[in-house]
C-alpha cells in the first residue's frame, strides 16, 4: 500500500475521500494520542483534502494538528 | 489558534475489513 495521492483520491466521492483519509490518518494519530484518536480523527477530516494530503506525508505537521486539535477538545470540555 | 478545527466534528469510525 503505497502512499495516497490526490489522483488516487480524484476517482472517488467525496465521501470516499473522507474515508480513503480517514484510514490513513487513523492509525497515525492513534499512535501520538492514543486515547482521543477517533475524536481527533474526526476533527481532523474535517480539514482540506489537500491539508490532510500533506499530514500524511508530514509527521511534523501531523503531530502539530493533533496538538492543536487537543488544546480545542480541552477549551471545549472545560467550558461545558 | 485552532481555526478550523471543530470539537464537535463527528467521530471517526473505522470500517470493519473484509
Amino acid at each position: 500500500q503505497g502512499p495516497l495521492t490526490a489522483t488516487m483520491l480524484s476517482s472517488a466521492s467525496p465521501e470516499e475521500q473522507k474515508e480513503m483519509l480517514g484510514e490513513r490518518l487513523f492509525p497515525l494519530v492513534r499512535s501520538i494520542q492514543p486515547t482521543k484518536a477517533s475524536k481527533i480523527t474526526g476533527m481532523l477530516l474535517e480539514l482540506d483534502n489537500s491539508e490532510l494530503l500533506h499530514m500524511l506525508e508530514s509527521p511534523e505537521s501531523l503531530r502539530s494538528m493533533v496538538d492543536e486539535a487537543i488544546g480545542v477538545l480541552q477549551a471545549h470540555q472545560a467550558e461545558e | 489558534k485552532g481555526a478550523g478545527l471543530n470539537p464537535n466534528a463527528k467521530v471517526w469510525q473505522e470500517i470493519p475489513q473484509g
